[in-house]
């Protein structure tokens, strides 16, 4: 449940607000103004006790963006920085000119970052 | 300079180096995401928006959204206590509003394509209509008969109801089988002509498709509370 401060490289929650103005979203997105992309990062020394994560946030997006770009596969992971508590998101959009969508999606936001 | 991680995230590049370049990707990442998670394989493009009266008060009627002094939208957060699902996350509540059909007493909904084909399963859905009285009501009549039938099918009725009129309001009318079959067809698109039994006797109309200048906040919509049937959430879980 650390938040990352920038000193310790320890597994800790990195905050990332994106608000929809300001990427040209607001237009169709109606509620909320905008998006906690949270995601995790640091180190895992090994004594730390592990916890499951959830493959469904932002992290898993982060994560495979940098794999996808080439940062080298990892095998034999053993204990890795991970979300340990999400929670949903509703958003209020226009799907074209005339109809308005009210979606509730699960494990959207990344809450609390741990060991697994 | 320690021994490489053996943990994705723990060897993610801390985003140092250029901070610009790496709020921009990351940016990305979260546009990547939020269109993934709504199925969406790029942002709607928004051509003629719904008039914000008639948008408010769509989201007001139906307990969605409050409005906020500064004109902002937000969101009823126990939304999901009150939907008729218990598996919120797979519910999409779509409101769907009228638009001119070839007459005037023919609506027109193009139903969102929020889920492929006929995967969706229709939970509920309800024609809203705002019946208005003129000032020349006859107070003797209080109920009239408001029906709805499908245009392009034969005219077949699709939804019959006796409402009390009062006074001016807003009224529902059931057409969740219909919607069912248009959402399952190729265009989604469904046109009821909407008739009104001793509507002019009681001197009250429903408000259809106004004219573009006039006040536009009663026009009417469709309430769908649509369910990802199992396979096609199945389909979603095993890509």
């Amino acid at each position: 449940g650390l938040e990352c401060d920038g000193k310790v490289n320890i597994c800790c929650r990195k905050q990332f607000y994106v608000n929809f103005r300001d990427i040209g979203w607001s237009d169709w997105i109606i509620a909320p103004p905008g998006y906690y992309g949270n995601y995790c990062e640091g180190e895992c020394p090994s004594h730390i006790a592990g916890t499951s994560g959830s493959s469904l946030s932002f992290h898993s997006a982060v994560i495979n963006h940098y794999r996808i770009r080439g940062y080298s596969p990892f095998n034999n992971i053993k204990s890795c920085c991970v979300p340990t508590k999400l929670r949903a998101m509703s958003m209020l959009y226009y799907d074209d000119g005339h109809n308005i969508v009210k979606k509730d999606i699960q494990n959207m936001i990344v809450e609390e970052c741990g060991c697994s | 300079d320690g021994a490489r991680s053996e943990c994705p995230s723990c060897s993610l590049p801390t985003l140092q180096g250029d901070p610009a370049a790496a709020d921009t990707q990351l940016v990305e990442a979260v546009k990547r995401h939020i269109l993934n998670m709504l199925h969406l394989k790029s942002r709607p493009n928004i051509t003629h928006p719904v008039p914000k009266a008639a948008l408010l008060n769509a989201l007001k009627k139906l307990h969605v959204g409050r409005v906020r002094e500064d004109g902002r939208v937000e969101i009823e957060e126990d939304w999901s206590s009150k939907s008729v699902l218990n598996e919120p996350e797979q519910a999409s509540e779509i409101i769907s509003f009228a638009e001119a059909g070839p007459s005037q007493d023919v609506l027109h909904f193009q139903i969102a394509k929020e889920e492929e084909g006929d995967l969706s399963l229709v939970e509920q859905a309800n024609i809203w209509l705002y019946l208005k009285l003129s000032n020349k009501s006859n107070r003797s009549r209080s109920k009239v008969t408001l029906r709805l039938s499908q245009e392009g099918k034969g005219g077949k009725a699709v939804s019959e109801k006796q409402v009390d009129i009062k006074r001016s309001g807003w009224h529902t009318l059931p057409v969740s089988r219909t919607v069912q079959t248009v959402l399952a067809s190729q265009d989604r698109s469904l046109m009821l002509k909407v008739s009104c039994d001793l509507c002019p006797e009681a001197g009250v109309s429903p408000v259809l498709m106004e004219p573009a200048d006039k006040e536009e906040s009663h026009r009417p919509f469709l309430m769908l509370l649509v369910r990802e049937s199992a396979a096609h959430t199945h389909r979603i879980r095993k890509r």
